[in-house]
């Protein structure tokens, strides 16, 4: 018997033209019956899912002959957040490295990259407003992501239903900004004016316009509703040491809580991206440091040894929140590191139902201190494919001697498909067979 | 399969294809139809994922018009 096509339907307004968002119908049901095959969905989106899936039943025998069992599958994700997190300054990542990171991340169902785009040691992307930025922030001038080459990035997104977050994180880790806007970060005072400098400075007008200027910029070039606005780590030594802040500090009330002034900067940036019509994500500091924030804002938790307990807390607030903590990738220990990705259960922080339903998804995190293009993807895969099956699929499964054995020939399928992804344990790829 | 979908089915019966003769196409009822380049491209590339890119280039004309 033989199977001859593969039908493929789509159902309501396929969002064919559109960018995906938080809200996307991501479901798909399949039916595999010779000599017609169908593929339903409401949207694109789950048609793009479900033709993963789709291609990882066909299978090749050692003849060389395909084949395929008869099938019937429903699908639907988990959780509607499902991110790699890539660092593209503490190490240049060239565009065909995050091109093929988007590929890897269509074969395992996750639907958003966050890009870390800048931070302390560089600036490479390129902004049509201040080009000062990247002119004298990135490595290099051909270290840098110029319109076309973020527009390429989110077209390859798109096209396999992937949103493109972008980080700027302020007002801390912006040591690369710096150098291309004058008087932009805080002068540092030890003893006198040291030469060195701070955070952004929060307490000139100056700031806000420029961020005013900047994320407007932003907020067109990536399309996405939401933009990560950072905020963590935040130094106060430098604040601290400023006689102009200790004055602005004493006039504000803030006496010698800095916190208080990081959260008055925030405040004033989270009113710019609402300005824009954008949502914001911050990451937790930005909670903890606040005495009110926006609500709607998304909380990212990135610290490991409290994040059950963190979960708890800010949903109990009722902020929706993003889950990295238990998956920061680049903590690298001996042996299968997967199984410990893999058996997190988001939900169990204790939470009810209505604080569990404010848990959006989680990503992945690789930051770029260590990686560049020579070893980024091995160190990613497969053992994000673990954190991709925990967001996409149902609590239930998490049998690890079956996730062991399903992954080993789901990495075999990545390098069949040039993903260098490194081996889980012991064994072999039958396609190497034929190289 | 990975990740795994919520609910799976599936029967011993086995389908076998051919790269010649196998291809993805829009059901006339879809509201998404050929202008869909999202799509088209994402056909193209699952047949190459499930063929080889070798197969895609050498298919008969009839297969890349349908």
């Amino acid at each position: 018997t033989d199977l001859q096509q593969l039908l493929v339907s789509v159902v309501l307004d396929s969002e064919c033209d559109t960018y995906p968002n938080i809200s996307s119908d991501e479901s798909y049901t399949l039916l595999v019956k010779g000599p017609v095959a169908f593929l339903k969905a409401n949207r694109v989106w789950g048609v793009l899912r479900g033709l993963e899936t789709f291609s990882q039943l066909i299978y090749q025998d050692s003849n060389g002959a395909f084949s395929i069992n008869e099938s019937n599958i429903s699908d639907s994700p988990r959780f509607p957040h499902r991110g790699i997190l890539i660092d593209t300054a503490r190490h240049y990542l060239p565009v065909k490295s995050i091109l093929q990171t988007l590929d890897a991340m269509a074969f395992n169902k996750f639907n958003v990259l966050h890009w870390h785009i800048v931070d302390d040691q560089s600036f490479p992307y390129q902004s049509i407003t201040f080009p000062e930025l990247s002119n004298k922030g990135s490595y290099s001038f051909s270290h840098v992501y110029t319109p076309n080459n973020v527009r390429t990035v989110i077209e390859y997104a798109r096209l396999r239903g992937i949103r493109v977050i972008p980080e700027f994180d302020t007002p801390g880790h912006t040591q690369s900004w710096g150098k291309g806007q004058k008087d932009l970060l805080t002068p540092c005072y030890y003893t006198h004016q040291s030469g060195t400098f701070g955070p952004i400075n929060p307490i000139v007008n100056t700031t806000y316009s420029f961020l005013s200027k900047f994320f407007k910029e932003i907020s067109m070039v990536f399309p996405d509703q939401f933009i990560h606005l950072g905020g963590d780590e935040v130094d106060f030594t430098c604040w601290r040491s400023n006689p102009d802040i200790k004055y602005f500090m004493k006039q504000k009330g803030f006496g010698s809580n800095f916190t208080k002034l990081e959260s008055f900067y925030i405040r004033k940036l989270l009113d710019i991206i609402s300005a824009s019509k954008k949502g914001s994500i911050v990451w937790q500091e930005v909670f903890d440091n606040a005495e009110k924030l926006q609500q709607g804002t998304v909380v990212q938790i990135w610290q490991q040894e409290t994040y059950v307990q963190k979960l708890r807390v800010i949903t109990a607030a009722g902020f929706p929140v993003i889950l990295s903590a238990p998956w920061y990738l680049d903590l690298i220990s001996y042996g299968q590191d997967w199984i410990t990705y893999y058996t997190v259960e988001p939900l169990d922080f204790g939470g009810s139902q209505e604080q569990q339903q404010l848990v959006m998804g989680g990503e992945a995190c690789l930051w770029g201190e260590y990686v560049d293009a020579t070893n980024l993807t091995p160190r990613l895969w497969p053992r994000a494919s673990a954190v991709g099956e925990r967001l996409w699929s149902q609590k239930e499964i998490r049998n690890i001697d079956n996730a062991y054995e399903r992954l080993k020939i789901h990495r075999c399928r990545m390098v069949r498909r040039k993903i260098a992804a490194e081996p889980l344990f012991t064994g072999y790829c039958d396609h190497e067979n034929k190289m | 399969l990975w990740p795994m979908p919520l609910s799976v089915e599936t029967s011993p019966r086995l389908l076998h294809l051919s790269p010649d003769h196998f291809y993805i196409s829009h059901d006339p009822s879809s509201t998404a139809g050929p202008s869909c380049a999202l799509l088209q491209e994402a056909f193209r590339r699952y047949y190459e994922y499930i063929f080889g890119f070798y197969q895609w280039h050498h298919r008969p004309a009839k297969f890349h018009t349908e």
